[in-house]
């Protein structure tokens, strides 16, 4: 008998693990702080 | 396949820098009290199309007081941002621009700026004397005082005090109050001055001469006064760089 499979389980096995030493990039903003921060 | 939407822009990206440089300019340059501001953070930037190289950005900027007076030639690159011990002043802005064919004209702003709060100033330095109010009386005194000494001592024209820029109050270890004042000539010799000051007037705009004074009297534990005024010379006002403002929709508190 076919069993559908819970989409959780899927997604996990599915998702593609980052590569090791994966930095994400930094969020678009806010930009960054030229001088200091009040 | 339609085409992806463009990634959505980054506030460190080229583009955005432009446009808040852009900006910066254009607050400076529409500002006629205190001090020039920089540029410390893009805070966010949206860019909306409205049709082939035709975009509105709205851009969230932090800036920061620097020590050039609004009213100086002094390049703004040239200008010290105002540290943190000296109680720093922090402007927050909304700027909505168009960028046509590349190029960018302001179509609003909204300045807010505030000093920073006297906790954080006393925390990072406990003996920093800290802003005081400009309508202070110590303060009042101070320009006064200041304003007649340079006007009684000088050989030039008779300044009269355009705006009081800042003023802060040291109570230890000696009693000092600090002032910064806009100023500007007169059509009076300071000497001419003596017998009738009321004739004095301001220099008509295309001869105007403003400058500065920066000033500090000692009431405690002896009187000092110490004054140094500094005139910019005559600038030719710069005209507005080709760019179409409309609704400034500009205030500063």
């Amino acid at each position: 008998s076919v069993a559908k499979r819970a989409v959780a389980v899927v997604a996990q096995h599915d998702k593609v693990p980052h590569p090791v030493g994966f930095v994400p990039p930094p969020p678009p903003c806010p930009g960054k702080i030229r001088h200091f921060e009040i | 396949v339609p085409a992806a939407p463009p990634a959505p822009l980054g506030c460190d990206d080229p583009e955005s820098e432009a446009a808040a440089e852009f900006s910066v300019n254009y607050i400076n340059s529409r500002s006629h009290h205190g001090y020039k501001f920089t540029l410390n953070r893009i805070e966010n930037i949206r860019k909306i199309s409205q049709g082939p190289n035709n975009d509105i950005v709205f851009l969230e900027l932090d800036l920061l007081e620097t020590t050039c007076p609004i009213l100086s030639p002094t390049p703004l690159e040239n200008c010290t941002v105002r540290s943190f011990a000296q109680h720093a002043v922090e402007g927050d802005c909304d700027v909505k621009l168009q960028k046509l064919d590349g190029k960018f004209s302001v179509l609003a702003s909204k300045c807010h700026s505030h000093a920073d709060s006297s906790e954080d100033v006393l925390q990072v330095c406990p003996d920093c004397p800290l802003l005081a109010s400009l309508n202070n009386t110590e303060v009042l005194t101070a320009v006064t005082t200041a304003l007649n000494d340079h006007n009684s001592k000088t050989t030039d024209a008779y300044l009269r005090l355009l705006e009081i820029g800042r003023a802060n109050i040291q109570y230890a270890p000696a009693h000092i109050v600090s002032v910064e004042f806009a100023v500007a000539a007169t059509n009076c010799s300071a000497e001419d001055a003596k017998d009738n000051v009321e004739a004095c007037q301001l220099l008509p705009d295309d001869q105007s001469n403003f400058g500065f004074c920066k000033a500090t009297m000692v009431k405690q534990p002896s009187q000092d006064l110490s004054v140094d005024c500094l005139l910019y010379g005559h600038q030719v006002p710069t005209s507005d760089p080709g760019v179409t403002y409309s609704h400034p929709g500009y205030d500063i508190s």
